[in-house]
């Protein structure tokens, strides 16, 4: 026999129930259950094999195709391109909304870099936030690394390009930017973002995310993209390259906004934040988020 | 009139004088769909539309008024209900009390407790009798949490108590209280580290916390664009160590913050405050209907 609408269409809202429980924004399960639905719609049931698990099967290669990297999240042999052909340091801004872990993943970061034999810079851009330069500062000396930092008020564009033309002048590898928290929809926030990115030029732009989002996830990163096309006033805009997923340590098995923020962007996962100290940075496991997502 | 008689005949045979499963189904279908991308929890949604169902279905239908219109506006109805009826004050205790009333924040990491603790010191500083606010720097943990607390209480002229990194938050708690008995501040707010509840060292020492300067008020302080996790959480740390109210926070973004619905729902405690905005001044108090509102869309 084969598939028909009738046989799927139970099963495919039974898995986009389980999906939206398991925190992916409700309107990407649908999308995800509706294409894999079209996409074994008329096949042929192979026999002892339930609708739910041929739809269980398909459910699992999609989300696998999803969440799989196109390229290589590797972040080291870039560095180690840009800083032998290009001779300068390789730039990584993170950026996000408020409280969702930049300046912890920037330092964790920084961690994991100094244990490939990275030299590491890092600039103090959220030049708003109450004792956010002096948790950088804390950071820096028990990383013993150089923090480069003009204090509060200071436009950020404005350090960034400074930290940068220090990073080059001491030889570092790689200069890391933190940046302040801001709402996805406060333009003259999301304007100075665009500014620091389009002044700057950065190698990276790192969307820091925490799994604990719920449906704001998709506006978030859409949100985010569009203030940094629309508001970068060059030929071609640098947007996000990648996500960093944090506080994947609180929320039990619900990793489903991996797969909103994967799908909204089109861009990977490059780490995951599972915990306060420098060693919780790990690269994500499809296998893992797939298993959660579906048991 | 005949007229009128023939369009109750044609009502009564449609079904739609009384509510029923079927002239509600893509009601409770737009609901559904409305409260879960508002990040309502799951289990949530399905329960509170099966009680709302239990109690509509049969009822009359209003004159003028379509069987889907009718359930949705008993929906909005019965989320202002659980809401809360009107605004919750903060507990302050009566002026010849012995000693302060004693606010404990607590939450999960990047919440906005810290942020939360100064603009609730200036709320209670800017009452019609005003208060005077020490506020008590328990988090030993994140780097620079002080320095954020005491850059903040400068900002809007209120002292904070501190001990270091290297005493226990139990300790500076109970040493912020006597210092408060002393010096004659009224109101004691405690910021403490974020933490989760299964991180066990962490939840002890909220409890030993709490023990040591039994506070009036126990606030959890939440994330507005919190998902699917925020009902388990909230049951957590209503289990861990009693709440007696929460804070949404962030609210100033786009997200409906149906959270607000599993924290109410799960603890049964109310809403007290919501975060607006990164400044000091960005707290305002609780409207339970504006809230049902924004989750409805
Ligand atoms: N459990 C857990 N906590 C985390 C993780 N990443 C960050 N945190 C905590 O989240 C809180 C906020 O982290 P920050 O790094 O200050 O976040 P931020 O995005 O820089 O915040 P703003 O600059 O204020 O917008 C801190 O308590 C961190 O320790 C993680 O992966 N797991
Ligand atoms: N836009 C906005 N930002 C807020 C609000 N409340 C807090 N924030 C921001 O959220 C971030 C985290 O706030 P904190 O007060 O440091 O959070 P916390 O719970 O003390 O964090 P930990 O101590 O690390 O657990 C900061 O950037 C705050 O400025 C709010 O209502 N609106
Ligand atoms: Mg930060
Ligand atoms: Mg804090």
């Amino acid at each position: 026999s084969s598939l028909s609408k009738e046989d799927l269409e139970p099963v495919l809202q039974q898995f986009k129930t389980t999906l939206i429980g398991k925190n992916v924004a409700q309107n990407i399960a649908e999308k995800i259950v509706q294409s894999v639905g079209a996409s074994v719609e008329g096949k042929r049931l192979e026999s002892m094999k339930s609708v739910k698990s041929a739809v269980r099967e398909a459910l699992h290669d999609a989300l696998t195709r999803l969440l799989t990297p196109k390229q290589s999240t590797e972040v080291l042999a870039d560095i180690e391109k840009v800083n032998a052909i290009e001779r300068r340091p390789f730039v990584i801004v993170v950026c996000g909304v408020n409280g969702v872990g930049k300046s912890t993943s920037l330092a964790k970061t920084c961690f994991y870099l100094q244990k490939h034999g990275k030299k590491v810079l890092i600039a103090a851009c959220d030049t708003f936030r109450a004792g956010a330069v002096e948790q950088l500062k804390t950071h820096a000396a028990c990383l013993n690394v150089e923090l480069y930092h003009q204090g509060y008020g200071k436009d950020a564009a404005t350090v960034a390009k400074e930290a940068v033309r220090r990073g080059t002048e001491i030889g570092v590898d790689v200069v890391l930017v933190d940046t302040a928290g801001r709402m996805q929809h406060n333009e003259p926030l999301m304007r100075a973002l665009a500014k620091l990115v389009s002044v700057n030029q950065p190698d990276r732009i790192f969307f820091v995310g925490e799994a604990l989002v719920g449906n704001d996830a998709v506006d978030q990163l859409s949100s985010f993209n569009k203030a940094l096309m629309d508001f970068q006033k060059v030929p071609n805009p640098r947007l996000i390259d990648g996500i960093i997923l944090t506080k994947f340590d609180t929320i039990d098995d619900k990793v489903g906004a991996a797969v909103s923020m994967v799908y909204t962007t089109g861009q990977p996962i490059v780490f995951v934040g599972v915990g306060q100290t420098y060693y919780d940075l790990r690269k994500v496991s499809t296998s893992v988020l797939v298993n959660a997502l579906l048991r | 009139s005949l007229a009128g008689q023939m369009s109750e005949t044609m009502r009564k045979l449609q079904g739609s004088d009384k509510l029923t499963e079927k002239n509600v189904e893509s009601s409770v279908k737009e609901v559904r769909r409305a409260l879960l991308d508002a990040d309502v929890n799951l289990k949530v949604v399905n329960s509170l539309i099966k009680d709302v169902k239990a109690r509509a279905l049969g009822e009359k239908v209003l004159e003028g008024v379509k069987p889907g219109q009718q359930f949705i506006k008993i929906i909005y109805d019965e989320l202002a209900r659980i809401m809360g009826s009107e605004a919750t004050p903060l507990a302050r205790k009566d002026a010849s009390a012995e000693s302060p009333t004693v606010i404990l924040l607590a939450g999960l990491q990047g919440a906005g407790k810290t942020t939360a603790a100064a603009k609730l010191a200036l709320y209670c500083k800017s009452e019609a009798k005003p208060r005077r606010v020490l506020l008590c720097a328990c988090d030993v943990y994140r780097p620079a949490a002080i320095e954020q607390l005491k850059t903040l209480g400068a900002s809007i002229d209120t002292e904070v108590f501190a001990m270091g990194t290297d005493v226990e938050p139990e300790r500076i708690a109970r040493e912020a209280i006597s210092y408060a008995k002393k010096n004659k501040f009224d109101t004691v707010i405690v910021d403490t580290a974020g933490r989760q509840v299964i991180d066990t060292k962490l939840m002890a020492e909220l409890k030993r916390v709490k023990n040591s300067v039994t506070p009036d008020e126990i606030l959890l302080v939440v994330d507005a664009m919190t998902g699917q996790e925020a009902a388990n959480l909230t049951r957590a740390f209503n289990d861990a160590v009693g709440i007696t109210g929460a804070i949404l926070t962030k609210l100033d973004g786009d997200t409906r913050g149906g959270a607000a619905l599993s924290v109410k729902q799960v603890s049964g405690r109310p809403i007290k405050f919501v975060g607006v905005g990164e400044k000091v001044e960005k707290l305002e108090p609780f409207y339970p209907e504006r809230m049902a509102s924004r989750i409805l869309g």
